[in-house]
């Protein structure tokens, strides 16, 4: 999993 | 982008909005506790400095301008609008307790060691315990305007959906986001007094009045 997938909500 | 999400950020929204109306309804923010309103726009700075290099969608970044401009804005309203109304006296909750532990935790456990990482997750756990200075200074009170109550309940059931969130992104999309989810259960669980108040008393159409 890409980390910027883990900041994708707010 | 699921139903639990939206819904949570629009409940979100929708605190902030009630919380602005009775400030400027009521031209005071008795009631409202400063430090707390200080520990989420420390919250939202920390965590949406990646607006300037994170492009996520157009909803992602109008929503993030939206909470730290909103918070900046509530503070203003307080220490300069409206300053005479906050007593400063019944907000004693020391910050520092929730400050620490939460730098602490985010040097602990995060997805990184970089600053963007490190703020990431440090928001994250200050804002499980940013309620704290309000929940307490509602027990020192005792009761609250119906639109304080109001707001932390709405503030409360955006903690809770995204619960269910994550429940659901985790079995359409695998995506698992353990930080955040530990770090939401526990502040649910702080609300959940909070919940059981504003159930027996607000929902019958009394005062909010603690026992």
């Amino acid at each position: 999993q890409k980390i910027e997938d883990e900041h994708d909500e707010l | 982008m699921n139903i639990f999400r939206f819904l949570a950020d629009l409940s979100h929204m929708a605190s902030i909005v009630i919380l602005i109306l009775q400030i400027r309804k009521t031209k005071s923010a008795a009631g409202v506790s400063y430090k707390t309103q200080f520990l989420y726009a420390l919250v939202f700075v920390t965590r949406y400095i990646d607006i300037f290099f994170h492009y996520v969608s157009l909803y992602n970044t109008f929503m993030k301008i939206f909470f730290v401009t909103s918070t900046i804005y509530i503070l203003y309203l307080m220490r300069v609008q409206y300053k005479p109304s906050h007593d400063p006296n019944i907000d004693t909750f020391r910050i520092e307790y929730i400050i620490a532990p939460s730098a602490v935790l985010a040097l602990i456990i995060n997805h990184g060691y970089t600053l963007y990482e490190i703020l990431w997750s440090f928001s994250v756990w200050l804002e499980s315990g940013a309620i704290l200075p309000q929940l307490f200074m509602l027990q020192r009170t005792g009761e609250a305007e119906t639109l304080t109550v109001h707001y932390i309940f709405a503030l409360g059931i955006y903690r809770l959906l995204y619960i269910p969130n994550w429940i659901y992104r985790y079995v359409t999309e695998g995506r698992v986001e353990p930080i955040a989810f530990l770090a939401s259960l526990i502040q649910t669980a702080l609300y959940s007094d909070f919940f059981y108040i504003y159930y027996t008393k607000v929902m019958q159409g009394k005062k909010f009045e603690l026992p």
